[in-house]
């Protein structure tokens, strides 16, 4: 564990609570991707799999199980309790078109042909592109919420310290998984247009809103 | 170096 590791992962679980607490507390998720939020439910319960087989450390353990709770209970305001505010006309990305390629890469390119270690590496890849639905409505609405782009901020902030993690650890662990690399890095490039928008709009107190 | 048991990040 080092210290970028770390962050980052405070940063991830900062991300998640923000979005429950802030469909929680407004009692609407206008402006939220549901279909990006069943893609992430869908990576941790694939990734996580490993809970019932290995255990690592009471953080590891920990965070896992929080992460899964948060994000069913996420799905859950989304489609179920808070299911009239969900903006569904938006929100029309079709996931099949990212969870088919890549169950298939799953397939073909992992470190092991086994069930858990396919879910896994299936894990690993959607999460690259999770967000892409969230990206698009933005995109087609044209504007986010200040707390839904502090979501975003904070989200493609721990992976963009992964990469971080992942430098100090081939230098000073000469450890490395080129599966995780290659799709964490896939994944921080989506957020760089969102980051561009983020330190000149939000940060100077404006609503993230898009060019006509 | 690559191991399964080294699954220890997020």
């Amino acid at each position: 564990m080092n210290i970028f590791r770390l962050v980052g992962d405070l940063s991830h679980l900062l991300a998640i609570l923000l979005l429950l607490w802030k469909i929680w507390k407004t009692r609407s998720c206008a402006g939220v991707s549901g279909k990006s939020q069943i893609m992430f439910g869908l990576v941790y319960i694939t990734r996580y799999l490993d809970l019932f087989t290995n255990f690592i450390s009471i953080y590891n353990t920990t965070m896992k199980a929080i992460f899964i709770a948060v994000a069913i209970a996420t799905i859950y305001l989304i489609y179920f309790k808070f299911k009239a505010t969900y903006d569904s006309n938006h929100d029309t990305f079709r996931m099949e078109f990212l969870i088919v390629p890549v169950g298939g890469l799953a397939f073909l390119v992992n470190h092991d042909f086994t069930a858990l270690e396919i879910l896994w590496t299936f894990s690993i890849y959607l999460e690259s592109v999770a967000i892409l639905p969230q990206l698009f409505m933005i995109s087609k609405t044209g504007e986010a919420e200040t707390i839904t782009s502090h979501y975003l901020f904070a989200l493609g902030s721990y992976r963009a310290l992964y990469i971080v993690n992942w430098v100090y650890r081939y230098y000073f662990e000469g450890f490395f998984d080129l599966i995780a690399i290659v799709a964490g890095c896939v994944q921080t490039i989506l957020y760089c247009d969102f980051f561009y928008l983020y330190v000149t709009k939000v940060m100077h107190g404006k609503k993230l809103s898009l060019p006509a | 170096k690559y191991a399964k048991s080294e699954k220890d990040e997020l």
